[in-house]
Parts: C-alpha cells; sequence; structure tokens
C-alpha cells in the first residue's frame, strides 16, 4: 500500500520544488504507474535469452535473483527461462545465509548467478530487506553467496 | 559543474538530517520531440569517490523508480503514511554504492514528453536509446561518474530495459578504446525474462503453491500456449476462472500478504 503515500508526498509543491521536479508544469499528476504506457506498449522481445547471451560473452557480471512469494513473475518462471540457457554450473545448488537464517537458495552457472530470497514478494527489498541488501553486497564484491 | 550544484537537493520536506549528497533534475534525451528523463541520485553514506554507481531501473512497463525503487525498496528514505514526513531505511543500498534512479521512459513520473504521441508509441527499443543518451549527458554533467564502475539494476519489467540498455552501452563502448560508461555488470530481479518459458513456470508456480486446482491446471496446460500474442478464448477463460475463482483476495505480487 506503500505506493499511496509516495501519490501523497512526490505531488506535494514544496516537494516537487525542492526536486526541481515538474518544472514544466505537467497537464497531469504525478502516479507510480502510468496506464497509457503500459496499454499502449508497442515493441517487447519475446525473449531477453539471446541479450543475455551476448552480454555473457562480453564478460558482464549478471545476477538473477527472485523473490519465491511472487506469483507474477515467480520463481518458477525465472528458472524455467533460464534452464534454456543450458549453462553449465559453477558452484551447484545451496542455500545461502543472512544471519543464522537460510535467506534463499542460489546456484552459480559459468556466466550468470542466480539466487532466489525467502519470504519475498515481487519487491524483494521492500519485504526482505536484510537479504536483499546482502545479496545486492555479494553482488558488488563479485563474492558468491554466504553459505553460512 | 555549474549544472550539478543547480541540481543538489538542499533537503526534502521532512526529511531526517543525512550525512550524504542528493540531486535530482532532468536530461533532456531528444529535443525535437520534448522528451526529458528525471533522475534521483544519492551518493553514498561514506566516500561516494570510491564507490560504484548503480542505476535502478523499475518495471510496468510505466512504473516510476522513484515510487518503488527509491521510495518502497532500496532508497534511503521512506514516507509515512500521511505523506508528510520521510524516515530512513536501515538497508538501504546507497550504504555501498551511489545509487541513481530513472524514471524511464519519458511519460513515467516526473518524466515527460512534449509529444503526446511518445505515450502512444513507446517501446523497449526507444526506452534502451533514450536511457543510453541519458547516462552520456548525464555523465557530462558530473564528470566525476565517468569510467567509475557501473552497474544496472532493476526489477519486473526492467528485465527488459536492464539487459537491452546494457546491450546498447556495449555495442556503444566498441567505438572508444577507453569508454566513459565502464559497465560492469547487471542484477535483475523477478525479471520479466521469456514469454513462453515465463508463462509455463507461471502456471507451475501457481499450481505447485496450492494457489489453483488440479482440474485449473490442466485445462490452463491445455489450452494456452504462451506464445502468441493473441491467446485463444478457452486459454483466456481458464485464466480468468483462475483468477476469479480460485486465487482469493490476495496480493499476487506478494501471496501470503493481505491485499491492499
Amino acid at each position: 500500500c506503500t505506493e499511496n503515500y509516495a501519490e501523497k508526498y512526490y505531488n506535494r509543491a514544496d516537494v516537487q520544488k525542492a526536486m526541481h521536479a515538474n518544472t514544466t508544469g505537467i497537464s497531469y499528476s504525478w502516479t507510480a504507474c502510468s496506464d497509457i504506457l503500459l496499454k499502449n506498449w508497442k515493441d517487447s522481445d519475446d525473449s531477453m535469452l539471446p541479450i543475455y547471451k551476448k552480454l555473457m560473452a562480453a564478460g558482464l557480471r549478471i545476477w538473477v535473483f527472485s523473490g519465491d512469494t511472487d506469483s507474477v513473475v515467480p520463481v518458477t518462471a525465472t528458472r524455467f527461462s533460464l534452464s534454456h540457457l543450458n549453462l553449465k554450473i559453477k558452484t551447484p545448488w545451496y542455500p545461502w545465509y543472512s544471519g543464522s537464517q537460510v535467506g534463499g537458495w542460489t546456484e552459480v552457472y559459468d556466466g550468470l548467478t542466480f539466487a532466489t530470497v525467502r519470504g519475498a514478494g515481487h519487491e524483494v527489498p521492500l519485504f526482505q530487506p536484510r537479504r536483499a541488501f546482502i545479496l545486492f553486497q555479494s553482488f558488488l564484491a563479485g563474492k558468491e553467496l554466504p553459505k553460512n | 559543474t555549474k549544472e550539478q550544484e543547480f541540481d543538489r537537493i538542499i533537503s526534502l520536506p521532512g526529511q531526517p538530517p543525512v550525512t550524504f549528497s542528493q540531486f535530482s533534475g532532468y536530461v533532456t534525451v531528444n529535443e525535437n520531440h520534448g522528451r526529458a528523463l528525471f533522475y534521483w541520485l544519492t551518493e553514498a553514506t561514506t566516500q561516494p569517490e570510491k564507490k560504484p554507481l548503480v542505476l535502478w531501473l523499475n518495471g510496468g512497463p510505466g512504473c516510476s523508480s522513484v515510487a518503488y525503487g527509491a521510495s518502497e525498496e532500496i532508497g534511503p528514505f521512506r514516507i509515512n503514511k500521511t505523506g508528510s514526513s520521510l524516515y530512513l531505511n536501515k538497508y538501504s543500498w546507497n550504504k555501498v554504492a551511489n545509487i541513481l534512479f530513472l524514471e524511464s521512459p519519458a511519460g513515467v513520473g516526473f518524466s515527460y514528453t512534449n509529444t503526446s504521441s511518445d505515450l502512444k508509441d513507446s517501446g523497449d527499443k526507444r526506452t534502451a536509446q533514450d536511457a543510453l543518451i541519458f547516462l552520456i549527458r548525464w555523465m557530462s554533467r558530473f564528470p566525476q561518474y565517468k569510467y567509475r564502475d557501473f552497474y544496472i539494476s532493476g526489477e519486473s519489467y526492467a528485465g527488459h530495459y536492464g539487459p537491452q540498455l546494457a546491450q546498447a552501452i556495449v555495442n556503444y563502448n566498441k567505438k572508444f578504446p577507453h569508454p566513459i560508461i565502464n559497465l560492469k555488470g547487471i542484477i535483475v530481479g523477478n525479471a520479466v525474462t521469456d514469454n513462453k518459458y515465463d508463462g509455463i513456470g507461471t502456471v507451475t508456480y501457481w499450481w505447485s503453491h496450492s494457489m489453483i486446482s488440479d482440474n485449473t491446471y490442466k485445462k490452463i496446460m491445455h489450452s494456452c500456449n504462451f506464445t502468441s500474442e493473441n491467446s485463444s478464448k478457452q486459454c483466456d477463460n481458464a485464466v480468468t476462472y483462475a483468477v476469479s475463482h480460485e486465487f482469493g483476495q490476495i496480493d499476487q505480487y506478494s501471496i501470503y500478504t493481505p491485499s491492499c
């Protein structure tokens, strides 16, 4: 429900002034999502998998994570899609830890790391902020998620 | 730069004291159509000059990074219920990186276009191209971030935005021996990846998490091909039945959370 709070805050004139926002006087209120863009979206590739292959070939670090209580783009969807990259496993599936609790499960492939985040919905850092932060720290450091 | 200082946020209304700098404003990405993208940079809480730059993109398509990424998820501030004040996020990602929230494409949040038809023919390719132009021009305004380790992050439909922008940067960088956008990697969550396999995996999740009956699962798997843009009536009916009669009043984005 917190986007309702954002709708209140970012439509305040003093907030917009402080942020140097809406300087041209946009003819509609600030909203969290634009219905007109969503309804009229024109081009959308069927699959990102070919691009992932190119990015891996370019040597980029690629991490894909998934909150396991989301049913809109759920963990099985991501796993099923990534499985079609047919990547070689570097570090087999294992539970990673956040403090003394399992933060989720992960598998490191040659060129891509996949991790689940236990108890998180679509917006992972909203539902599991600490686990998301550990995940982000590990990504930046180029390290595998903690095993204990 | 002078432009950079113009974008400095002195303080946001209702904001608690903070130790980091923040900047926000517009970068024009298309002069002919009048498209301008809005950004909000929250620098790292300590030694920002030594930390990487991370771009956050939200999904939708059409949803705001300021609304979701910054204010609900990884940003330093949370908004209270009445929208009157802000409080700190203990796990803000700007503790370890400089976080750049981008409202993309034009028409999202504070980003705008002076050509109304842009709102009706927006898509993946233009979004990636505009975001690349944004980055190049933004780095002219913030030259201290040129050559800095740079990462792209995001969620949901940013599963398209992120890889597509990364590919545009990789292609752009080929022209230069020492490119200013020092892209190192991408990280995406609950990301839209592949229409067909995502679709099959989604219905499997519904079934394996007991959100739908065996009967409905079989009907959907039998009648939906998950590839064609024009779905069949049988497929639509089966999915509609699941959503209307079997899901219940749940938050589909977090199935064990009461709906808002």
